[in-house]
């Protein structure tokens, strides 16, 4: 995180916000919602209690403003820069500014609205742009499910080193984002992509490409606004070119950057038992055309040509994969082997000899 | 002569460049940089701050990376001062 220039911050603890004006993208009540959601997010961190007055100046006033509008900063139309605040101060300090010729909404399309009045309020109350590329206070706006939404824990570190803890006794804590060569990393799931590779973890994934020495963290819903963070299984049919997303008894199917059905199926249509409630890892094998579903130390055995659980199963893994144990966080196959990875560390099988021919760091595939 | 895509590209990227680094780097602009003291800090110093705060391989130069960063929508708060 990074405070601004001057430490600059409000005094008062109590401090009352004003919405001057509406967009007309949305409904008012909505945007009440949104900037109310938005101050608790803070309110929650920090000793700070917000409230709203309805005329007359508060410390925070809230507007939409076009082009040119008197504050010497104008807007720029459509997109690039979306909004901007002033740090704390009399006056224009602490205001916020959208962009009216931007579409605001309360969902993934447009910008939505509460996060970016989330992050502007880091401005209002004294948080320049942090580098961390998982914080809200991060320059360039990236679209996270509302509900899903959880001030980063850098973010709760900028406000409290300016205003100090909430009266909490519990401390709240935030999510923290994942270091590409922190060798303690571990991976909710991984899978091909179209001869790439991706690995999942909470609401990120990292992209690799095989040949390539770089590695690209991205957040999901950049790719996938309409996918939940904290994806638990993956894998790539190559025939049907498409990918299989597992989280609890759900799963989503992407083919490329583009989301199958609209909406998540069951697991139970796949032929799991009711009793299965989450998958663990999987992999599909090019050659026989089987996938591969790991739940604790079973797997079953699905066959993609008739799109049916084979018999006999759930079988034990270690019968099958001697020295895999159970509790495997992910698996996918890659030419000939197949790489299953628990904890910080990665196995690498070969079907061929039915036996672990290595054993990497999880991360290995990124070149640290 | 039509102005080669490529060159009508190169001009657009140059200017985005500029723009991006004003707005958020406090570049100077042409008409300030006259007046203001010698410590001007050349595009290319203003572009490798951006490349550091952003994660990015600190070229000094509009390489791929740093402009797919720049056309990002985002807030109009300066990176780097207020």
């Amino acid at each position: 995180y990074v405070l601004t220039d001057g430490n600059p911050k409000w005094e008062r603890k109590n401090l009352t916000y004003r919405i001057v004006n509406y967009t007309p993208d949305m409904n008012s009540a909505d945007v009440d919602k949104a900037i109310q959601k938005a101050f608790k997010v803070w309110s929650d961190v920090s000793p700070l209690i917000f409230k709203i007055i309805y005329d007359g100046n508060a410390d925070i006033m809230i507007s939409f403003e076009t082009g040119d509008h008197r504050d010497n900063s104008p807007f720029d139309g459509p997109d690039g820069f979306l909004v901007h605040a002033f740090q704390p101060r009399n006056g224009i300090g602490g205001d916020v500014h959208f962009d009216e010729a931007e579409y605001w909404t309360k969902g993934s399309n447009g910008y939505n609205l509460f996060l970016v009045v989330a992050h502007e309020l880091g401005h209002s109350l004294g948080l320049s742009h942090s580098t961390d590329p998982g914080a809200l206070m991060y320059p360039t706006y990236s679209y996270t499910e509302p509900n899903e939404f959880r001030l980063p824990q850098d973010d709760i570190n900028g406000i409290q080193t300016v205003y100090g803890h909430s009266g909490n006794p519990i401390q709240p804590t935030g999510p923290t984002t994942p270091v590409t060569c922190d060798h303690k990393l571990t991976f909710d799931a991984v899978a091909t992509m179209r001869g790439e590779l991706l690995f999942f973890k909470d609401r990120y994934f990292w992209r690799k490409h095989p040949q390539m020495t770089e590695v690209q963290l991205n957040f999901i819903s950049l790719f996938w606004p309409n996918l939940p963070s904290g994806i638990q299984a993956a894998y790539e049919n190559t025939e049907r070119d498409q990918i299989f997303l597992f989280k609890e008894n759900k799963y989503w199917v992407l083919s490329g950057y583009d989301l199958v059905y609209n909406h998540p199926k069951s697991i139970y249509d796949l032929g799991f038992p009711k009793n299965v409630k989450r998958i663990n890892a999987a992999f599909n094998d090019e050659n026989s055309g089987k996938t591969y579903f790991f739940v604790g130390g079973k797997y079953w055995r699905y066959d993609e040509n008739r799109q049916s659980m084979d018999q006999g199963y759930p079988k034990k893994i270690i019968d099958e994969f001697r020295g895999i144990s159970k509790n495997i966080d992910a698996a996918f196959q890659y030419g000939r082997y197949i790489y299953f990875f628990i904890g910080t560390r990665q196995f690498q099988f070969d079907p061929n000899v039915k036996r672990v021919v290595s054993v990497m760091k999880s991360n290995s595939w990124f070149n640290c | 002569f039509p102005v080669a895509p490529e060159t009508e590209d190169e001009d657009k990227n140059i200017q985005l460049v500029k723009t991006y680094l004003q707005n958020f780097y406090k570049l100077e602009t042409d008409k300030q940089s006259r007046f203001k003291s010698k410590n001007i800090k050349p595009l290319t110093e203003k572009l490798k701050e951006m490349q550091v705060f952003f994660g990015l391989k600190v070229t000094g130069k509009p390489d791929v990376d740093t402009l797919e960063v720049m056309k990002k929508p985002r807030c109009g708060v300066p990176d780097i001062g207020q």
